[in-house]
């Protein structure tokens, strides 16, 4: 899952 | 990292000094409720995974997601509560003047431009895809209402400019974030960099005024 760390992001 | 977590205690912060600032002063003159409305919508937006991680995994970091994600959902919802009813009389309807169509429409329209299509995804994963750049997109100029209202105004209550600071330093310190993951992992989605971007520019002005009046103890007025 590429956004996945960006998902993470508040 | 250190840049994420300063950033995310400025923005608990801004919720703090905004709730000061209703309950101290008894109103919310000078606060846009258009404003407020759009943040709600940006945190309902972004935060459709807010239980997912209790069936994968319990672990310090998601925990902490969790807390923040409730507490700007839960705290935004009662701004609006207190704005909308407790303290309607204070509110100016009159000084609020941006149309929020025009900011909502034209980011549902780009989220379709910017959310990645996966072949593999079913379409549940579709539909959280497009809220998620929806809100990203809209958080970035969500604060919009509320600087057309100090500039009608022309003045703004010292609380009033602190919420603000804080709140526009939060993505600031989300790019310096960005940076460094860009240097020590990987380079985050475009999307999320360029909508920082434009939302900490949206405050330069704001954070100029502010550095040169209230930094020096003088009143937040506009020259």
């Amino acid at each position: 899952e590429s956004k996945a760390d960006d998902k993470d992001e508040l | 990292n250190l840049f994420r977590l300063f950033g995310d205690l400025l923005h608990v912060a801004s919720i703090f000094l905004l709730w000061t600032k209703i309950h101290k002063t008894r109103s919310c003159a000078g606060l846009s409720l258009k404003s407020q409305i759009l943040f709600l919508s940006v945190y309902m937006t972004r935060y459709l995974d807010l239980f997912v991680f209790i069936f994968h995994r319990i672990d310090l970091y998601h925990l902490y997601n969790f807390v923040m994600k409730c507490l700007f959902i839960g705290s935004q919802a009662a701004v609006i509560y207190y704005m909308w009813f407790r303290y309607r009389p204070t509110y100016n309807a009159k000084l609020d003047t941006v149309r929020p169509e025009f900011i909502v429409l034209p980011c549902l329209v780009l989220s379709f431009f910017f959310f990645e299509a996966d072949p593999r995804a079913n379409s549940l994963y579709y539909v959280r895809e497009y809220f998620w750049t929806f809100s990203i997109l809209l958080e970035s100029v969500a604060i919009l209402p509320q600087m057309f209202l100090l500039s009608n105004t022309g003045e703004a209550e010292s609380i009033t400019t602190h919420y603000l600071l804080c709140l526009g330093l939060y993505r600031a310190f989300y790019l310096l974030n960005w940076i460094w993951r860009f240097i020590f992992y990987r380079s985050p989605e475009a999307v999320v960099v360029l909508a920082g971007i434009l939302q900490t520019a949206l405050y330069s002005d704001f954070f100029y005024i502010y550095y040169k009046r209230v930094f020096s103890g003088r009143a937040f007025k506009l020259p």
